[in-house]
């Protein structure tokens, strides 16, 4: 409680006018960013223990995890840019489910990052550019960020394992298939597929809502093309897939089609207006 | 190839040979987009007269009608499996990252500005303006008490026939969260990652104020310019707008107070070193 007493108290203090609007005098801005800076440092404390509880380490064993907070507004982290393997640990602390994009600062390299169940995720390593590089205050040799997506549960922690491979260099790791703006369906068990009018070989079955899951598939995505609003799109799961004339249609010969047509006319999308 | 796109499932958006954004295309509807940096110089006033006042900390007051523009030139267009960017930097000190992540319904713009050079003796105030061919008849909201978002109407105000001696700071308004216009079909939202100032001062466009460097004081009582440095040279500041498009016929309240609120309360992250700790036994 006297660390959190000491974060709450320089909470009110940036409740002043003159600290909320930048209205103060410089001497003044330079206090209150020591005031503010000290009692974030101290109350990580309670983050940093709090973490270590949860992963059930004993009192008189020397904490599992000594917890950083890093400077990402610069791209800049002391400890993941010269660790070759880091947890990061996430709190969320929404009442509801979030997708959050994670930025790890770290040395060119190539990394696996791995969810709370052992799973390797998709990851990409991301160049930081030269005018973020060239901030005079920066103190950071990270040339790179390694992103990954972080699904976090409401008011949830989550900790991902990175660690920096011993091979030749990648500039992202591929686990599933990336659909692309045109790709509005999924073709396998338990298929789900948008209705778009303008494909009359398509008949559904009957419609289910859409779920963020569904736009990630490992199979790999027929290109379609559909001008309505997306919001207008029902998904839609799918038993059979039927042509025109009500019959049966083969998958592959319904991949074959829509291959066929792309590789003719290229992807669609809505004319440009000048 | 001298035009690149970001897209994903949900979104593609089309930028030209200099890196700028031009077109934002959702499945049904394409309107044009521009996300370009701009540059008031600070008025210097004659601080004993109210009404001749230096642009300062708490006024902003421009010395012209018309921003400075600036030059863009194209610097990196990383594409993978989880984002796609565009990055832009100008040759007055300002970088932008255009982000589209996969899966995400809104579109981000991750900016760095500064230091604002001031060796010609001008106080500067650096903007961005959202430009569009929306026709929003000058209307445009704010949610300057962070409660409510009021409409604002260029060169109006609800109660009293205006006329305005300033037109540029007249229609400016304190932006709490977010500013957006609209048509017939669709709104442009931008969200901010922190209270900033903008308006809608020409037809289509949205302007927000992002960062600020003047040599004079405004004699409303802070006695000093704001003229912050560090190590020498003029602040940087860096942050971020998510831009949300909509058709104006869709009540998407809900989806942008979760986005807002998911900008100003992101997830806390720790990171801590594993080098005792293999993978297999974590």
């Amino acid at each position: 409680m006297f660390v959190l007493n000491e974060l709450k108290s320089a909470m009110g203090m940036m409740q002043h006018h003159d600290a909320v609007t930048g209205t103060e005098k410089q001497h003044v801005a330079h206090d209150y960013e020591r005031i503010l800076h000290e009692a974030l440092e101290d109350s990580s404390i309670i983050a940093k223990q709090a973490f270590n509880k949860i992963v059930q380490r004993d009192g008189d064993k020397p904490p599992l995890f000594q917890y950083e907070r890093c400077s990402f507004n610069e791209s800049s982290c002391d400890l993941t840019e010269r660790s070759d393997q880091f947890v990061v640990t996430l709190y969320n602390p929404l009442g509801w489910k979030v997708k959050y994009p994670v930025r790890v600062p770290v040395m060119e390299g190539t990394y696996t990052v791995y969810a709370p169940n052992g799973e390797a995720i998709d990851s990409q390593l991301v160049g930081i550019p030269d005018f973020v590089k060239n901030i005079p205050t920066r103190e950071s040799n990270a040339t790179h960020e390694v992103v990954f997506l972080a699904h976090l549960h409401p008011m949830g922690v989550k900790s991902f394992y990175v660690k920096r491979e011993k091979k030749e260099k990648r500039e992202s790791k591929m686990n599933d298939y990336y659909l692309h703006f045109n790709d509005y369906f999924k073709i396998g068990d338990n298929a789900k597929m948008v209705e778009f009018e303008n494909n009359p070989m398509l008949k559904p079955v009957f419609k289910s809502n859409y779920e963020d899951n569904d736009l990630k598939t490992k199979e790999p995505g027929i290109g379609v093309n559909s001008e309505k609003s997306m919001n207008s799109m029902k998904p839609i799961d799918i038993d059979v897939l039927k042509d025109k004339d009500g019959d049966n249609l083969d998958i592959e010969e319904l991949r074959r089609l829509v291959d066929e047509r792309d590789r003719a006319t290229g992807p669609k999308f809505p004319e440009l207006s000048d | 190839d001298d035009e690149t796109y970001l897209e994903n499932e949900h979104l593609k958006l089309r930028f030209d040979s200099s890196g700028l954004l031009t077109h934002a295309m959702l499945p049904d509807i394409t309107f044009n987009l521009a996300a370009q940096f701009y540059y008031w110089t600070g008025c210097v006033g004659n601080n004993t007269s109210p009404s001749e006042r230096s642009s300062g900390a708490y006024i902003f007051r421009p010395k012209t009608t018309r921003p400075f523009d600036m030059k863009y030139r194209s610097v990196g267009n990383p594409k993978g499996n989880v984002v796609h960017e565009m990055w832009v930097e100008s040759d007055k000190n300002v970088g932008s990252i255009a982000r589209l992540y996969n899966g995400s319904k809104v579109f981000e713009l991750d900016f760095v500005v500064g230091p604002i050079d001031v060796s010609d003796g001008e106080g500067k105030e650096y903007v961005i303006r959202y430009e569009t061919n929306l026709l929003n008849n000058g209307i445009f909201y704010t949610d300057s008490n962070g409660r409510q978002t009021l409409k604002r109407v260029l060169n109006k105000r609800p109660q009293w026939n205006l006329t305005l001696e300033e037109p540029i700071a007249g229609n400016y308004y304190p932006i709490t969260n977010e500013i957006y216009i609209e048509d017939n079909e669709v709104r442009v939202s931008i969200l901010t990652d922190r209270s900033q100032g903008g308006g809608s001062l020409e037809e289509g466009a949205i302007e927000v104020m992002l960062h600020r460097r003047l040599l004079h004081d405004d004699a409303f009582g802070v006695g000093e310019a704001l003229n912050e440095t560090a190590k020498g040279a003029g602040l940087v500041m860096r942050g971020k707008h998510v831009l949300l498009f909509s058709n104006a016929s869709e009540n998407n309240d809900e989806f942008k107070a979760k986005t807002i609120l998911e900008l100003h309360l992101p997830p806390v992250v720790f990171v801590a070193d594993a080098k005792h700790l293999q993978y297999e036994e974590w």
